[in-house]
């Protein structure tokens, strides 16, 4: 039913080809997980891309068309999306517009919140798998690192999500953390869309914390309760929020309204952080420029 | 829920589910006699009482059999899942994968102790409850190869399908909203009570084919039903709307038209529903 | 969904083990939020 054509990538645990889907000569990506060298039996990065991915249809989540098994190893047949958002902000030479990122942002929040009504994190938003199809359409994709929103009783691993894209509350170690995790990594990625380089590029986990304070203030535990209970909070650097004015002059092309739900969505405090629907009315998606529509977006 | 694997793959009428049960078996039950009839076939030399003896142990299980004894290991999982400390979605999770597992397969081909630690493994890999297979393997009192054995074939089994909704949430869902619509007029200290009874309950249900049949909520109001039956009736009546006399067949529901909006149900259905399922569950 | 089945009324849930969450340091550090939990067992109790 599936051919692979091409390899086009190998990780750690998966080799990607491309493919076409016989019955209808739908192009396709086939990975293939790798089963040997597991000790564990089936690695769990492969089990939560297929629980996952099979409970959800969105247009702007990856489809797993389907699942097959074939000598020994497991397939994921995804559809095909030849390009990526890290692609688009790196290639200089593909000029795009307010009206694109806007396009582009919407997109990733209406995945992020389907995402979160089925009570899924995806704990992996970067702009690396924000894949794009040949329409357009932005699809979150890789949900190997993806989970069931914690359960009360439950702790959650804080070593999740990109450096970079990594919420404060994970940095210190937070193991009963939201979907507000997400939003943050969503809110870095709409300031690297603005600027075109990573915008809170930390060397190591270290460095990440103090860089991400000194972009964006130390908070205290008047603006977010309790926070000085983390063990990393006492060895950090104090450094005061920007201005609006220092974020007009950093963001020169960005609205109010654009500075507002990127600011809301950096909001240290995870409480106070916004929600995907919040996001999604906000006052940035509703003044111009309209988003572009997503068969004309570069 | 209907966009869920759970609902398009593992959901049945009870004929459906008779006649998956009846092909496996059958197709089973035919391979046993025909590795039968070529054992025969290369014994030449064997005597009529040998024959005999051997033809009276090898006759397949029946339909019903096999239903008994899938049964009665997937009620050792959830006690040896306790044993093991493990969580209670953990357990719930194994033992509908098990279950699944022997809808398409037959205890024939595939005897259910060699999949039994197989299920309880991968379950708590799905569940994110990672214990590394060493670690299982020892607190199991098994091998890592009995337990990951056959982990591909189970996976193939569930096609590939690997979400669970299990009643224990909607339970701790109804046990809010009882506590909002009979507000006031419930003691807190028996709603406690009643929480932990269900949740037991809750367990057993999932051993019956009511997982089949029935929606998970559609689950918990049964197990609620039989739990206090009052309770469950004056939630009813203010939830939904249901008559006083809770008589489904009484012809339309009072339900006042800003309820019917409001939640879309028809009070007297549900309820026939979830007696059924109660007679399911009994 | 514009038509929930259910209405998330925090202040009439006696609910004692979240109740004691949200009392938590790391809890309240790390965002745990207690209506976050109701609504989703609401979800699974109406879907």
């Amino acid at each position: 039913e599936y051919s692979k054509e091409k390899k086009v990538g190998e990780g750690t645990y998966a080799v990607v080809y491309v493919g076409t889907k016989q019955s209808d000569e739908r192009r396709i990506a086939i990975k293939e997980i790798k089963t040997s060298g597991f000790k564990d039996g089936l690695d769990m990065s492969a089990i939560r891309e297929v629980k996952y991915l099979q409970e959800m249809q969105h247009v702007n989540v990856i489809e797993l068309i389907d699942v097959f098994m074939a000598q020994n190893n497991l397939n994921l047949v995804l559809e095909f999306l030849p390009a990526d958002l890290e692609m688009i902000i790196k290639d200089t030479s593909i000029l795009f517009t307010q009206a694109d990122i806007k396009s582009w942002l919407l997109m990733t929040l209406r995945g992020v919140h389907h995402c979160h009504r089925n009570f899924i994190l995806h704990r992996d938003l970067k702009p690396n798998n924000l894949l794009l199809a040949l329409d357009g359409q932005l699809k979150l994709a890789d949900f190997g690192l993806a989970r069931n929103m914690g359960s009360p009783q439950e702790s959650l691993t804080s070593n999740v999500v990109t450096r970079w894209y990594r919420a404060p509350e994970l940095l210190f170690g937070a193991r009963h953390y939201t979907g507000a995790v997400d939003i943050w990594s969503v809110g870095i990625i709409f300031a690297e869309l603005m600027l075109r380089i990573p915008y809170l590029p930390g060397k190591d986990d270290i460095d990440q914390i103090d860089v991400t304070f000194r972009a964006l203030g130390t908070p205290t535990d008047r603006d977010w309760p309790e926070i000085s209970t983390f063990g990393a909070y006492n060895k950090i650097q104090v450094y005061p929020p920007p201005s609006r004015e220092e974020l007009r002059r950093r963001f020169i092309a960005a609205t109010e309204n654009a500075l507002d739900l990127m600011s809301g969505m950096l909001t240290m405090n995870p409480h106070k952080r916004l929600s995907p629907i919040q996001c999604l009315t906000s006052e940035y998606f509703v003044e111009l420029p309209e988003p572009t529509a997503p068969s004309e977006l570069p | 829920y209907r966009h869920s694997t759970q609902y398009r793959n593992w959901s049945f009428t009870p004929e459906r589910l008779d006649q998956i049960r009846t092909e496996v078996n059958a197709s089973a039950s035919a391979r046993v006699e025909e590795t039968l009839k070529h054992f025969f076939e290369s014994h030449p030399d064997l005597s009529r009482e040998e024959e005999e003896a051997v033809a009276s142990k090898a006759v397949p299980v029946t339909t019903h059999e096999e239903l008994l004894l899938v049964n009665y290991f997937a009620r050792m999982i959830i006690s040896f899942a306790g044993k093991m400390n493990l969580p209670t979605e953990v357990a719930a999770t194994a033992v509908a994968f098990f279950r699944r597992f022997f809808l398409s397969n037959s205890v024939m081909d595939l005897p259910p102790k060699e999949v039994f630690h197989t299920t309880l493994f991968f379950a708590c890999k799905t569940e994110n409850y990672f214990i590394g297979v060493d670690s299982f393997a020892k607190k199991a009192k098994t091998t890592t190869e009995a337990v990951l054995k056959h982990e591909f074939k189970l996976l193939e089994s569930l096609n590939f399908t690997l979400m669970n909704h299990h009643p224990y949430k909607a339970l701790h869902g109804f046990f809010l909203d009882i506590q909002n619509v009979l507000s006031g007029r419930v003691d807190m200290q028996y709603m406690g009570q009643v929480y932990t009874n269900c949740k037991k309950s809750i367990s057993d249900a999932l051993l019956t084919d009511a997982v089949y049949f029935f929606t998970p909520p559609q689950i918990t109001l049964a197990i609620l039903l039989m739990e206090d039956e009052a309770l469950m009736m004056r939630y009813m009546q203010l939830k939904f709307g249901l008559q006083q006399d809770g008589d489904a067949s009484a012809g339309q529901p009072s339900q006042s038209s800003e309820q019917q909006l409001a939640n879309g149900i028809n009070a007297s259905k549900l309820l026939e529903v979830v007696k059924n399922c109660k007679s399911v569950i009994s | 969904d514009l038509h929930k089945r259910y209405v998330l009324a925090e202040s009439q849930y006696d609910d004692p083990f979240i109740k004691s969450l949200q009392t938590k340091k790391e809890y309240i550090a790390s965002g745990f939020r207690a209506d976050l939990v109701y609504d989703r067992m609401l979800t699974e109790a109406f879907m």
